[in-house]
């Protein structure tokens, strides 16, 4: 019966193609920390050198901000929102209620791609998954190193939608839309925007 | 945990970015429930490369606004899919709280409402408890009673297929419907989508909330979760 439920959602509600903006390179692979297999390590990167990119965010309110939130803040600040070019996502393990050892694994995860992007500080961080447990950094750090090696970085449907498959937990479908839009002067731009959440969502987030 | 982000190829200067992220999650992210727990890891981030040759938009741009409502209307679509995701979800419910004299009431009423363990598993059983709706009005946890008058309140449930009537007055101007048709009652219960609609006839703000059923599948998600 659930099967049948998630069958009907994900024909319902993942997409078959969609449009993409300029300038952005994903990748993703499965990195053992997911018991599944599944994939649960994921990056987005800015590859447009015309202009710094810019970057806005919102958190969680919870009082027990994980190291991945508390990180991000500090890259925002830092930068003033300027010059992010890279967001690594994982799933399976939440880095939350891990203390000081939680943000110095934040940092080094941070850190390495920082280093194989060529900057200081361009890196975000999301993390989702089980809450008190430290980040498997051996897995993940041996996945950013696959990841960037075997140039597994596209700018295609599918790898958008590994993309959304990475950071998912117990959600049954990738959720993931797209879409070109017009400036008033005819300039075409395009949006794109992925989530995940299926459980401990009632976000307050500012 | 909530996570997502919006990519974009247009150039939009920081602080009008951050202005265009934040009104939109607070229509959106900010308007879901599936269980009433907030993550210690709900992040959502926008990123905006300039890739494409555009003058670079800030609050004061003529597109900014039409942007941010573009960005707003991504950012509920996404909100709205992780609600029908929702752990063991079988319903996707819509709460709409009209006529308030403040947004932030009318969010509240709205989100408790959407947290009711109690409604939220009546919608599971397409039983049409319209009391605990009421229950739950009664209990938000309001600063004053400026957008709540128990004379003036409306509650209905409303289908969200074309069948008519496609309103089921529950409550009308804070009068019980006893007679209400338990049939058409149970017809729109029985639908994927539902929307319950509270019209509080005190202003002219309003919230719309999103939020899922509570099933016995929810429970059986998460009673081993770290497994």
């Amino acid at each position: 019966q659930s099967a049948s439920k998630t069958l009907d959602k994900y024909a319902q509600f993942v997409p078959k193609s969609g449009v993409f903006p300029k300038g952005y390179e994903v990748a993703s692979l499965a990195s053992g920390v997911k018991k599944s297999g599944a994939v649960d390590l994921g990056i987005i990167r800015n590859v447009n050198k015309s202009q710094k990119s810019s970057a806005a965010a919102v958190f969680t309110t919870n009082r027990f901000k994980a190291a991945p939130v508390l990180f991000s803040k500090k890259v925002l600040e830092t930068g003033s929102g300027e010059g992010v070019d890279a967001i690594v996502v994982n799933s399976g393990c939440a880095n939350s209620v891990t203390g000081e050892l939680g943000m110095q694994d934040a940092g080094k995860v941070a850190n390495q791609v920082n280093r194989l992007i060529g900057r200081s500080d361009g890196t975000l961080l999301m993390s989702t998954g089980v809450i008190g447990q430290r980040l498997q950094l051996d897995k993940i750090s041996k996945g950013i190193d696959t990841i960037f090696q075997e140039q597994k970085f596209s700018a295609d449907f599918d790898g958008w939608l590994n993309l959304a498959k990475s950071i998912c937990t117990t959600d049954t479908f990738p959720k993931l839309i797209t879409s070109k839009f017009k400036l008033s002067d005819g300039t075409e731009y395009t949006l794109t925007g992925m989530s995940k959440g299926a459980g401990m969502i009632c976000p307050n987030m500012a | 945990t909530l996570l997502g982000f919006i990519v974009t190829d247009l150039p939009i200067e920081t602080t009008a970015l951050q202005t265009m992220l934040s009104g939109a999650v607070n229509r959106s992210f900010n308007c879901i429930s599936v269980d009433g727990d907030m993550s210690t890891n709900d992040t959502i981030c926008m990123l905006a490369n300039g890739a494409i040759n555009a003058t670079k938009i800030d609050e004061n741009s003529e597109d900014f606004a039409k942007v941010s409502a573009q960005v707003t209307e991504f950012a509920k679509q996404l909100a709205q899919l992780v609600v029908r995701d929702g752990e063991g979800a079988t319903k996707f419910v819509t709460v709409n709280v009209k006529n308030s004299a403040k947004f932030k009431d009318a969010k509240i009423i709205a989100e408790t409402i959407s947290n009711s363990m109690l409604v939220k598993s009546a919608l599971y059983g397409q039983d049409a408890n319209w009391g605990r709706i009421l229950c739950a009005i009664g209990y938000s946890k309001l600063d004053n009673l400026a957008s709540l008058d128990e004379s003036k309140i409306n509650v209905s449930f409303i289908a969200t297929d074309t069948s008519t009537p496609r309103e089921l007055k529950l409550v009308s101007n804070g009068v019980p419907q006893f007679d209400i048709d338990e049939a058409r009652a149970s017809e729109i219960l029985s639908l994927p989508d539902l929307e319950i609609l509270v019209d509080l006839g005190t202003g002219s703000e309003e919230c719309q909330f999103w939020t899922c059923d509570l099933s016995h599948e929810y429970v059986t998600i998460n009673g081993d979760y770290r497994s």
